[in-house]
């Protein structure tokens, strides 16, 4: 374990934990894509298949159970809890998220480093995981709407990109050159698809910013 | 399989 990848870990934990956060607090999700917290939550539980077979140290099981049930709660309120589902956009989150979930799932089939089930999973929800800010991305695109996507939120985001990556070439440099092309080449898409949505997502900000000065 | 590179991380 190196700093990068702890620190890679507790930006996305908090990302995760300041929209879950935002949205109990605030009772609202208008603006958030629940197709992209749909994803988010198949990534975890296509990745974590190993959480009762593998143990792979005490922090490594903690992550998993925080993951999976604090995107699964950010989920169920999106859906379940009666005051907030009526705020969600349901009509202008409209990216069709099944194509992203069999596409990726057939280049897993495809890209592996192993034919087995638990291979093949992994795989899936690492290519899952580089497309699943698509309907999040569409939505802002369309809306606009920063107003459940706060700045530290967008924040925490980016920082998991970046720790990650540090993290990469570090791993890259001392562990000898492994073959890690998949997390690598997945990586750089979701890295790349993270940046158009700041990019968006830097544009509503100045927008609102603005509508908000005084006339 | 997490023996395989990077399937220790998160």
């Amino acid at each position: 374990m190196n700093a990068f990848r702890f620190l890679g870990d507790m930006t996305h934990l908090f990302s995760v934990l300041v929209l879950l956060l935002k949205i109990y607090a605030t009772k609202t999700c208008s603006g958030v894509s629940r197709k992209t917290q749909e994803l988010y939550l198949l990534v975890f539980v296509a990745r974590y298949l190993d959480l009762f077979t593998d143990y792979i140290s005490l922090y490594n099981s903690v992550m998993k159970i925080v993951f999976i049930t604090s995107s699964a709660a950010i989920v169920w309120y999106m859906r379940r809890h009666p005051q907030v589902r009526r705020t969600y956009d349901k009509e202008q989150d409209t990216f069709r998220h099944s194509v992203l979930v069999a596409a990726t799932f057939v280049l897993a089939l495809i890209f592996n480093d192993r034919f087995t089930f638990r291979e093949i999973c992994w795989a899936f929800s690492i290519y899952l995981e580089a497309v699943a800010i698509l309907p999040q991305l569409v939505l802002l695109q369309r809306c606009r709407n920063v107003d459940n996507l706060t700045g530290q939120y967008v924040f925490f985001l980016g920082a998991y990109r970046a720790f990650y990556i540090l993290n990469w070439i570090y791993r890259y440099f001392t562990e000898g050159h492994h073959s890690r092309w998949i997390p690598w080449i997945a990586g750089l898409v979701q890295t790349g698809l993270y940046a158009d949505f700041f990019y968006y997502y830097f544009l509503s900000w100045k927008n609102n910013v603005k509508l908000e000065l005084p006339a | 399989s997490s023996k395989l590179p990077g399937h220790d991380e998160l």
